[in-house]
């Protein structure tokens, strides 16, 4: 087990925007020879009580991370992988001491659950999905939904845990023929679940019956939308996409996410806000995340931005720390934290 | 944003859709 040195600043981060807005609470480095590729922030139970700790993925080992009173972090455990590659870890809410995570090199072809055993504290990982598998996430009340396969050869699964992350069931979702993206949560509906597909449709599922919805097609402006979340309210669903494959225009810059408003009874859709970038920054979407009204992403330039999707502007702006380019961005699911990840294994965590 | 592009909302839309859909 190694203590790493973690600095703490009162200084609020380099953000000409909205200085103040994200101030630098710590930072630690993952000492790994492998790429970087995810970080995540969990509740782990240990000796009775549970702590937000942070997860971190290189391509070969995860890591989970507990905090020490000093604002230090301790690595307490470390899962291998030696075979395939990790891609991402997939956190599962209201599940303690239970982390998933997706496997594979271009794509998904694993996911497994990391635990420890209750006797002796070792580690411990379970299969729990192999195959061409396109999307995953880790839902409110304990859920994992998959989808595996593309066009009429897809099975779209939920697994539920127990709380422990012991037993599970598992049910299908019909699946929609067309192969899909990713999976987004509703806020406000908890037994709603979206999708968005190749063909740039966003899917509606009953997860309770597993029953297809509705399918609904949005303008094709911007193809291979990605939903990240949804928020049911008076009869529409708002949903945030974001644009990975967006070109830059002249008049809106560069589209990073769109809120856009459905109504799930008519299947029409109209575009309400859309996040570009402020003067002076370049970049395309990377790779990003939504939590409640709040969007950060990490663009090609290297660079993370954040908007308020309620105020309907960016509000953060935050360059690359030490000369080296931002690769990942969470909202940690413990607090409202911002988690920010380079490639070499530094994580820098942001108070929002 | 037009809401009136939308058509007509209806509060229930889930439960609607679940009893028009296939099981």
């Amino acid at each position: 087990h190694s203590i790493e040195q973690t600095e703490i600043t009162d200084l609020p981060a380099r953000d000409s925007l909205n200085p103040g807005s994200l101030q630098l609470v710590s930072k630690f480095k993952n000492p790994s020879s492998s790429c970087s590729v995810d970080v995540s922030a969990v509740w782990w139970e240990r000796a009775a009580a549970k702590e937000p700790c942070i997860i971190t993925a290189c391509e070969d080992v995860v890591s989970l991370w507990k905090p020490l009173d000093t604002l230090q972090w301790e690595k307490v455990h470390t899962w291998h992988f030696t075979e395939v590659p990790v891609l991402q870890i997939v956190p599962v809410p209201d599940v303690y001491n239970l982390i998933c995570v997706a496997l594979g090199n271009l794509e998904i072809r694993e996911i497994r659950a990391l635990l420890c055993s209750s006797g002796d504290e070792s580690e411990k990982q379970v299969l729990l999905k192999s195959g061409n598998i396109k999307a995953v996430l880790g839902l409110t009340k304990r859920r994992l939904v998959s989808s595996i396969g593309t066009f009429c050869n897809q099975q779209v699964q939920i697994m539920t845990f127990a709380e422990d992350g012991g037993s599970k069931d598992e049910q299908l979702l019909m699946p929609p023929d067309e192969t899909i993206l990713a999976f987004a949560e509703v806020q406000g509906m908890q037994d709603a679940l979206l999708g968005t597909t190749t063909v740039n449709n966003i899917v509606i599922w009953n997860l309770k019956t597993g029953q297809l919805l509705k399918k609904v097609h949005i303008d094709d402006s911007y193809q291979a939308s990605v939903c990240h979340r949804a928020y049911s309210e008076m009869g529409l669903l708002f949903v945030v996409l974001s644009h990975p494959c967006a070109k830059e225009s002249q008049v809106f810059g560069s589209p990073v996410f769109q809120l856009l408003v459905i109504n799930p009874k008519t299947a029409q859709s109209v575009g309400m806000l859309l996040c570009c970038l402020p003067p002076g920054q370049t970049g395309r979407f990377l790779e990003g995340d939504v939590k409640d009204h709040i969007a950060a992403a990490v663009l090609t330039s290297g660079t993370i931005a954040v908007w308020d999707l309620l105020l309907g502007h960016c509000t953060a702006v935050l360059p690359p720390a030490s000369d080296q380019s931002w690769s990942l961005v969470k909202w940690s699911g413990t607090d409202s934290h911002l988690l920010a990840g380079q490639k070499d294994g530094n994580v820098f965590i942001y108070r929002y | 944003c037009r809401t009136a592009d939308l058509g007509p909302i209806s509060l229930n839309w889930f439960e609607e859709l679940s009893s028009e859909a296939p099981p």
